[in-house]
């Protein structure tokens, strides 16, 4: 018996809208920790890694460890038949293991949806990520870096980030010039989640394809600050934290000389 | 020019 409950259901709709400019479809392993994905898209260039742990739920079950094959786009057109305040409810029986039921309840319980949908055999590659001591770690406000990618995306088709101690610098090039977006670390701010914070152990610079990046800031929506951990010629991680449950995080190999 | 690399050449397959 799996049951997990959400009651900011409009969660979900956040994070399938995070993942649907990369996967199709993947595999949500579930188990007494929480509820996990690992996948990349079909290129192989990025990955999507979500964490929502079993206590930022508002109940959780699970009895035994089970894997969902699901596909992300019959998923989000039944997500999308819920309402915004809706508790969330996820549920697989151990009796049925080819469907998983996501229950929509109003915030009154005056109207209660379910919808059974089938799950899919999925041929999951998990990808070995070690824990890493990344040279840069740049914490800054999701929606700036998302407006940065925006106006990069102007220029050219990949983003070089450079990163100093005295701030962080994106630079693209194209046909019609160059442009160069340098942001300072914040001296002093009031909110936290207006700051720009770097942890520098060595300065780095990395080329990066803008597609994908843009494709992750679909996770703005899910909080307000984004830490970008780079280290010299391996993949950058862009990490939004989930409020009190994890996070979505995603991995992009580097355009590296040949 | 610089390639794209795949995320393969970095983490451990299955």
């Amino acid at each position: 018996m799996f049951e997990a409950r959400l009651v900011q259901g409009s969660l979900l709709k956040k994070i399938l809208e995070a993942t649907k400019d990369l996967l199709t479809e993947a595999t949500f392993d579930c188990s007494s920790t929480g509820m996990s994905l690992q996948a990349m898209d079909s290129s192989h260039v990025s990955l999507v890694s979500l964490m929502l742990r079993s206590d930022g739920f508002d109940a959780y079950r699970c009895d035994r460890n089970l894997s969902m094959g699901i596909n992300l786009t019959s998923m989000t057109k039944i997500i999308k038949c819920s309402s915004n305040d809706d508790v969330v409810t996820i549920k697989a029986d151990d009796n049925n293991p080819d469907t998983v039921t996501f229950m929509f309840e109003s915030p009154n319980q005056e109207k209660v949806s379910d919808f059974e949908m089938k799950l899919m055999d999925l041929d999951t590659e998990h990808l070995g990520i070690p824990e890493t001591d990344y040279s840069v770690v740049v914490k800054m406000p999701a929606q700036e870096f998302q407006r940065v990618c925006r106006d990069m995306s102007q220029i050219g088709e990949s983003v070089t980030i450079c990163c100093t101690k005295d701030g962080i610098r994106f630079s693209a090039s194209g046909d019609l010039g160059t442009g160069n977006i340098k942001i300072a670390q914040s001296a002093n701010v009031d909110k936290e989640e207006e700051a720009v914070v770097i942890e520098m152990q060595e300065a780095v610079t990395l080329t990066f394809a803008l597609r994908y990046l843009n494709f992750f800031t679909r996770a703005t929506s899910l909080s307000g600050q984004v830490s970008l951990s780079m280290s010299p010629e391996v993949p950058l991680v862009v990490e939004y934290k989930i409020a009190d449950m994890g996070y979505m995080r995603y991995y992009l190999a580097p355009k590296i000389e040949d | 020019k610089a390639g794209q690399s795949k995320l393969t050449a970095f983490f451990a397959g299955p």
